[in-house]
């Protein structure tokens, strides 16, 4: 499954909705401190269904819905989609007949969550069911953030073998 | 289980063997099972040498020569078990021009077949991406992308 | 004892409000006691608005705005009582050009004081420098130094 | 007291003796990875009496003695001099006839140690009290480590507490 398409809409710092192609090969984000970047980074592994706030860096997951600026309100809402081709055919069998498949989650203010898979309402157990069956699952090596590749070296032995145990 | 485990580290071991040389352009490194005994339970060591220099502890390299080793490790698991898509964000930060130039190569063959999305201050960097988006804050705050399709 | 940690506190927080806009190019931050009433213990909270951005969590902050809220802090003690000189490995590498600039011409006015000895890759920063060491290794593992003096 | 030389001898990967002059002002180290430029900083910090090997990045204090490399072989003593120039007279009273202070420090792979002020042997203590008493102790704020400049931030709010302690 490649990643076609992502729509930020309320997450962090974008509160106006930003849409991301993703063709093949190789995609550089660039811009200044603060300006957004990693905060794509944690709209990705948000949709795909982290559940814990630490990992994006908030204290709660309330923290993930744009909070307002010195000229903007907060918003009530945060919601990404995630856009995946199934072009290359390796898909669970129940998606064959579907050109993309589209992971949509969202968090209301008042601690409401919606997940929908081809906008139909879906629980989190399929979304990250489908993750897992297409071995697109945020594995370890698949995401590296802001700061971390050094963890690697600084880990004990014993905290490095699920990156062997990912890849088996 | 411990068969799997075994096969996979054999392959990474192998894979990194080949990866650490090409990034550091030259050296050698490899892992080593803690406890080959106990596969459910044993750890992973790390075995260093850059280019012309001694087999020393991990912890004496310098802040790029970490970054690069731990790069090198990454890069063969995925090379082992490729994800559709790979994202890193400002892993070239510590690394000098020549260690991105290769580091940049190394992602170049590699998205032949995965997708990288690269978060990135480096202007050698940008230049070896297919697509570039800019993302600004205009309006302090507030996020908007600006595409630059590069091909 | 109480009364001069009370003291220094003040003096620390008042240059840190001063120094973190000029820093941000706008925005504010200040410390806070995290006990008042007990001041050989209370711990030390960082409160930070980078320019046009609401009142957060501090870990919410971007990876380059975690490290210069931390050179300000740093910056500010050092106004208070400087150092004869001062050592900083590269404490840019996580900066955009922009902030890259007004970190340097902060370390200018206070060179006039000081020494400082800055680690860097940033050729933004190397233009700042009266002199400039290289640091080369033709050998492989064995260091020589190659001084380039600009004044 | 200003930092006027720092001579470098066998300390890590400085096999022959290299010497930095530091004049007024900022004095720029560059080089590409690995060099040597965070050997210097190990050096500074050890020759003012650094006892954990830890903070130098090692595991036993023998580790900044040069270990060898492809063509050359271990050798047998690190020594760091570090000479300040007293004409801005903050100096304590015994100092004030020397133009210089010299602190030098020696580590032989036997683990034997020495030190010396203006080349005269003297103990640990001897430069450790110079240090404090002229202000050049090695603060937390004025030595910033490759990578630590986060940890400010990290740190919980007691442990940032020593940094208003250093300065009062
Ligand atoms: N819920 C939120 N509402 C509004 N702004 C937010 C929210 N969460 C995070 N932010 C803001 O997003 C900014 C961080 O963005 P991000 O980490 O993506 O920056 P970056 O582009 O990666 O920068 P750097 O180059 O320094 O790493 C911070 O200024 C933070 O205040
Ligand atoms: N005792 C020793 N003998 C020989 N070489 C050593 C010794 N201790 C450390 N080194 C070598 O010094 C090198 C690290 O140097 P240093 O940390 O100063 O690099 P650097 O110039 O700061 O690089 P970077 O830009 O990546 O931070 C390592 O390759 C390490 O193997
Ligand atoms: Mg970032
Ligand atoms: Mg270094």
């Amino acid at each position: 499954m490649k990643i076609k398409r992502l729509e930020i809409s309320g997450f962090k710092s974008f509160v106006e909705k930003a849409s991301f192609d993703f063709p093949a090969g190789v995609t550089a984000v660039v811009g200044p401190n603060g300006c957004g970047k990693s905060n794509v980074v944690d709209a990705i592994r948000w949709v795909m269904g982290e559940q814990s706030a630490k990992n994006l860096r908030g204290r709660a997951m309330e923290d993930v819905i744009f909070g307002g600026s010195e000229s903007r309100k907060p918003l009530g809402m945060a919601e990404v989609s995630l856009v995946f081709s199934t072009s290359d055919g390796r898909v669970p069998a129940k998606y064959l007949n579907y050109s993309e498949i589209q992971v949509t989650r969202r968090l209301y203010r008042d601690g409401e969550s919606e997940y929908l898979l081809n906008k139909t309402p879906c629980r989190l157990m399929d979304i990250t069911e489908l993750f897992m069956d297409t071995g697109v699952g945020a594995r370890a090596y698949s995401i590296i953030e802001q700061g971390r590749i050094g963890m690697i070296l600084m880990a004990k032995p014993e905290e490095r073998r699920f990156l062997i145990e990912e890849a088996a | 289980t411990r068969k799997r485990f075994a096969e996979t580290f054999e392959l990474v071991n192998e894979k990194f063997k080949e990866v650490f040389p090409r990034l550091f352009c030259g050296g050698k490194a490899e892992l080593k099972l803690t406890n080959e005994d106990d596969l459910l339970e044993t750890g992973l060591d790390i075995v260093v040498q850059p280019p012309g220099k001694k087999l020393q502890n991990v912890s004496l390299l310098s802040g790029g020569e970490k970054a690069l080793t731990a790069v090198a490790l990454i890069f063969s698991i995925f090379l082992i078990k490729p994800s559709p898509f790979c994202l890193l964000d400002e892993v070239d930060a510590p690394l000098d021009d020549a260690n991105i130039g290769r580091f940049n190569e190394m992602i170049r063959e590699m998205s032949l077949f995965s997708q990288f999305i690269l978060i990135t201050h480096s202007k050698t960097t940008m230049a070896v991406a297919d697509t570039l988006y800019g993302v600004t804050m205009e309006e302090p705050g507030v996020s908007k992308l600006v595409s630059v399709k590069l091909n």
